[in-house]
């Protein structure tokens, strides 16, 4: 019924103390750990091919440039607030640490602790022998019956109080009895007075000020917590897990399901179905479906939108996470079509080029895309083609005059990774064959080249370039292999509002109902080492003296199977797509065939 | 046979879209 | 709001979505085969005077090309398939609907090919793989469609599925060589 308040002072530190570190020191680990970590991913990111990277900052525009520093602003900003937070909190934990020390009520209360270690002055390890001794040696001093005359009363008493003690501390060390109640209550007589209470000062219970406190609480359980815990909940409960909203996914979902499959798959299709998403709605509730559309569509032609600029900017930059959510969508539903078109209208919104036969060249910078059709004799629409002229005709076919613009279009071009497979087999760990019912992953090597280098055959390649590790290890986990590699580079975006890296997302297709089997695996860590290397068609002459396969690096790509292999033997085909969401060109797709044996 | 007609009846319409996109 | 007019005995959905508007179009479609069926006992047998007419403009067809008159053939062909079209009732045997046509379709993929009309060859094959003949034949007429319209890598997909299907098909094996030696000229 009657509570102890706590009148000294000696309570409310520690639990000011112990709230305050519960939420500190995780949070001044994340802080700490995202700087390390934040650092190291900036390394990477410009180690590998950074002209890409270079050359998308030159080519971007201002109101792409000033979008992406505005959007670096607001993080910082709210990471300011976060540091402001950690600096503050910590300077009251250690004021509080201070006042605890320096709190005479709180001394008083630590010393009331039986310490008899400290008593017998021995160190906490000591043995039984040296327990001993030491109170031998101490009760001489102490025994009421040496003590000297000349001591006054007081100080008799006292040093009489100080012989129980140690006489305490030595039982409490070695008495069967008064050992367990010194563990079990900490002091040798058997449990001591302990006092409950509340670990807050009067004043703010008992009087006026109590009303405040009843307020805050009520305001705190009845308001502000169920605020926050709605808030929360209504945010998880809207999005799913690829990170879209439920309407937007629902949306997707039902044109799928709806899907005839005589109609034809094309971007306009995809952009339309995007224009529909929740996100839109919210970002921009005064803008209708039809004006998303006519924004989307202005991106991929590179279109000023006028005072919607803004507005396109930030909706194009949501369209990349919708876009993984239709992909992800759509191989549920097992619809290839749909799924590869959604990652090619990616590579659309990103590059801001249409998808035409001549993509491949229009992503280039600088590009005149009327002397494309008129500019040459020959029908060019790759890269790989591009560079069998020399640099003057591509540029008279590209339509570029200034020289240094061409050559930045053709470092750009060079630049730009294509994927060229080596290797490709379906991989049981520590199996040398796939049997029935056991857990395949597709194993590619693949070589990451510029559309610049010459062709050579994949068996130029030593098969010892391609084995994996054999040991214990990497049959455990075949995958962390892959992470080994460094991530992937700055993408030549510069129409994109955000900088991105991009992945390739690996799709498996059943050859036999050519229907999607799994969701896509996306890779982001490759090396693209081998694209610096000159390496030209147009100068290497004699391919066997010429090519060294030492010098270039191998890539490796693992995609998982998400079912058992078959149960009867056999040989099962399989269709496997890599695409860029970056770049259009670089992109593979192939057979490959499942041998189920003993 | 009506899904079958309706299917039959897309052909027009796919090869001008082909068209274009090609 | 459904509204019918008695006259014509058809429905109809002011400002309908697509999918209501293919609803009401099925319905009337299937109404309209009845008001004209004259025979109250009408079965899922194939009638045979449409079966004889479309037979007969067919062998038109199939005379025409013996006589190497390819255009002609392509004109018998498609009035064939046209009138199948529009004779067939909607409660006739499915099967024996979806056989007509994969038929007449088969020799009109032909008959475009030698007259070098790929994309419309490429828009049959695509109907008939749609509607489940994913024999090899399909495939070999397929992948070379779309070789001459210069679509090598949708060409190499075609002739990977066809070779998956049936691994030891000779013409695919070498159209898959050619497609991979145009592929990489394509590519430079």
């Amino acid at each position: 019924q009657s509570y102890d308040y706590d009148e000294a002072s000696e309570t409310w530190p520690f639990f000011i103390l112990a709230v305050l570190c519960v939420v500190l020191v995780p949070l001044t680990a994340m802080q700490l750990w995202e700087l390390v970590s934040g650092g190291k991913s900036d390394q990477t990111l410009n180690d590998q091919a950074s002209i890409l990277g270079e050359m998308s900052e030159k080519y971007a525009s201002r109101e792409i440039l000033e979008f992406r520093a505005k959007s670096v602003a607001k993080k910082s900003k709210w990471l300011a607030k976060r540091n402001l937070f950690i600096i503050a909190g910590w300077t009251v934990v250690a004021y509080l640490i201070q006042y605890i020390g320096s709190s005479e009520g709180i001394q008083d209360a630590a010393t009331l602790l039986f310490d008899p270690y400290a008593l017998l002055d021995i160190s906490a390890s000591s043995t039984d022998r040296e327990v001993r001794s030491a109170y031998r040696k101490l009760s001489v001093k102490f025994h009421p019956d040496k003590l000297s005359k000349d001591l006054s009363s007081e100080q008799r008493s006292v040093l009489e109080e100080q012989y129980v003690l140690i006489t305490k501390a030595y039982k409490s060390l070695t008495d069967e009895i008064t050992r367990e109640n010194y563990l079990k209550y900490g002091h040798p007589d058997g449990p001591q007075a302990t006092s409950h209470g509340i670990a807050l000062p009067k004043f703010l219970v008992d009087s006026s000020a109590s009303t405040l406190v009843i307020l805050g609480y009520v305001a705190l359980l009845g308001i502000v917590l169920p605020y926050f815990v709605s808030r929360w909940w209504s945010r998880t409960q809207s999005v799913t897990k690829k990170g879209i909203h439920v309407k937007s996914a629902s949306y997707f979902s039902n044109r799928l399901f709806n899907f005839k499959p005589s109609q034809v798959v094309t971007l306009d299709l995809i952009v339309n179905w995007l224009s529909h998403a929740e996100e839109f709605k919210l970002m921009f509730p005064e803008l209708s479906v039809e004006t998303f559309e006519t924004l989307l569509h202005d991106q991929i032609n590179r279109k000023h939108s006028g005072n919607l600029e803004n507005a396109k900017l930030r909706i194009v930059a949501k369209s990349n996470v919708l876009l993984f959510g239709l992909l992800d969508i759509a191989t549920t539903f097992r619809n290839l079509e749909i799924s590869t078109m959604t990652i090619d209208t990616l590579k659309a919104i990103v590059q801001a080029t249409s998808i035409s036969p001549y993509s491949q060249l229009l992503q280039l910078p600088n590009v005149n895309p009327e002397s494309l059709t008129e500019g040459s004799v020959d029908d060019i629409r790759t890269l790989g083609k591009l560079f069998t002229y020399e640099d003057a005709k591509i540029g008279k076919i590209l339509g570029i005059d200034d020289s240094t613009k061409l050559q930045e279009t053709l470092s750009v071009a060079s630049s730009i990774p294509h994927l060229k497979l080596i290797r490709a087999e379906f991989k049981v760990p520590g199996e040398s064959v796939v049997t029935p019912q056991s857990t395949p992953h597709i194993s590619l090597k693949v070589l990451v080249r510029s559309a610049k280098h010459k062709f050579f055959p994949p068996n130029m390649i030593p098969d010892e370039m391609c084995l994996d590790r054999d040991d214990f290890e990497s049959m455990k986990d075949p995958f962390a292999s892959t992470l080994e590699q460094p991530r992937l580079p700055q993408t030549f975006a510069p129409y994109f509002p955000g900088k991105r890296s991009g992945c390739w997302c690996a799709l498996v297709v059943l050859q036999k109902d050519g229907k999607v089997i799994q969701t896509p695996m996306l890779i982001d860590r490759l090396s693209f080492e081998n694209l610096n290397k000159d390496f030209d068609k147009r100068t290497v002459k004699n391919l066997e003296e010429e090519f060294k396969p030492e010098e270039w690096v191998i890539g490796n790509i693992k995609i998982p199977f998400s079912q058992p292999a078959p149960e009867e033997k056999g040989d099962f085909f399989f269709r496997v797509i890599v695409k860029s969401t970056e770049y259009f060109g670089p992109d593979l797709d192939f057979t490959l065939s499942m041998a189920v044996r003993d | 046979n009506q899904a079958l007609k309706r299917r039959f009846q897309a052909i027009l319409l796919r090869k001008e879209v082909f068209s274009k996109q090609w | 709001t459904l509204q019918y007019d008695a006259n014509s005995k058809l429905l109809d959905v002011p400002d309908a979505s697509e999918d209501i508007e293919m609803n009401l179009t099925q319905i009337n479609k299937l109404t309209q085969d009845l008001v004209g069926e004259t025979n109250p006992n009408f079965t899922p047998q194939p009638r045979d005077e449409s079966t004889a007419m479309i037979k007969k403009l067919f062998e038109n067809g199939l005379k025409q090309l013996q006589q190497q008159k390819m255009a002609e053939a392509l004109k018998s062909v498609n009035l064939a398939i046209e009138m199948a079209q529009r004779k067939r009732a909607s409660w006739e045997a499915f099967a024996v609907q979806l056989q007509e046509l994969q038929f007449m379709m088969k020799n009109r993929v032909d008959l475009c090919l030698v007259q070098g009309k790929f994309m419309d060859a490429l828009q049959d094959l695509d109907f008939l793989q749609n509607t489940g003949l994913t024999t090899s034949d399909v495939f070999i007429r397929k992948t070379d469609s779309l070789m001459k319209l210069k679509q090598y890598e949708q060409a190499r997909a075609e002739v990977e599925r066809g070779l998956s299907l049936d691994p030891t098909n000779a013409k695919l094996r070498v159209l898959h060589i050619e497609n991979t030696r145009r592929l990489a000229e394509y590519n430079g």
